[in-house]
């Protein structure tokens, strides 16, 4: 089954 | 003093529709150029990116940015009070802690205004890097949300597959598997039924079938929608809004573990 990533694994916070 | 003022209330209407499912609350960021909005959904998943462009209104004053953090469930309630060829009027002073909502109808024989309090939102956005993408393709709104609709009926995934060919939809589950093929239409008279695809390299990513659901409660508001992937990064769903902006969906892929 794949695991759903986040967001924060691609975008910085500003 | 921050004051909007748009023709169509219908558009800000399409655009809580849109955006309120994914997220309960959001800051509305104004300044000379315009409304912006960006929030993630509270797993973190998918970011609803807004901009609606100052002269896309019909009178648009903001002699300082201010930030408005709202209450989604509140202003859809108080936008469900328009009606749809009512002019709407969004208005804050300074550092105010309400938003006030005036929508006249179109003979002026009817005024309303509708007060807000505002909330603080601690506003914590992110960078979102430009990206060249391996595959853009634009297809009719409508069209995505039928397939999205259609296959998120067999799994809880979508497999989207990009190619020179085509765009393929793919799901499967308990019941069964579906595959939807979109080929590049050739010659269409009407742009909006165009199906196109730019590659750069094929592309298969996997998503969660409910945030592309959730995505496009936004159809309203745009013929076409345009979907940009690249090997190991967010989906970007994109509608236009008219002449005046759009709305980016972000969302982080299902990844082999």
């Amino acid at each position: 089954e794949d695991m759903q990533s986040k967001l924060s694994r691609f975008f910085s916070k500003n | 003093m921050f004051e909007a003022r748009l023709v169509q209330s219908s558009i800000l209407k399409k655009v809580l529709e849109a955006i309120k499912d994914l997220l309960n609350e959001a800051t509305f960021d104004c300044s000379d150029s315009g409304i912006q909005l960006q929030a993630m959904d509270n797993s973190h998943v998918s970011l609803v990116s807004m901009n609606l462009r100052s002269d896309g209104f019909d009178k648009y004053r903001c002699d300082r940015n201010i930030s408005m953090g709202m209450n989604l469930g509140s202003m859809t309630k108080i936008l469900k009070c328009a009606a749809n060829e009512d002019v709407v009027t969004m208005k804050a002073q300074d550092n105010a802690d309400t938003v006030t909502f005036v929508f006249e109808s179109p003979n002026q024989e009817k005024v309303s205004d509708y007060e807000m309090k505002l909330m603080n939102l601690d506003q914590e956005h992110l960078g979102i890097p430009e990206t060249e993408y391996a595959c853009v393709v634009r297809l009719p709104a409508g069209e995505f949300a039928r397939i999205c609709r259609d296959l998120s009926q067999f799994g809880e995934s979508v497999v989207i597959s990009c190619t020179k060919e085509g765009v393929k939809f793919s799901s499967a589950g308990d019941i069964g598997s579906a595959n939807i093929k979109l080929a590049q239409t050739s010659n269409v008279d009407k742009e909006e039924l165009a199906v196109t695809v730019e590659m750069q390299e094929p592309v298969t990513l996997t998503f969660a079938s409910r945030y592309l659901n959730s995505f496009t409660k936004a159809t309203s508001l745009s013929n076409v929608v345009q979907l940009s992937m690249s090997p190991d990064v967010p989906l970007v769903v994109e509608y236009r809004i008219g002449e005046i902006g759009h709305i980016r969906y972000y969302l982080a892929p299902k990844i082999e573990d």
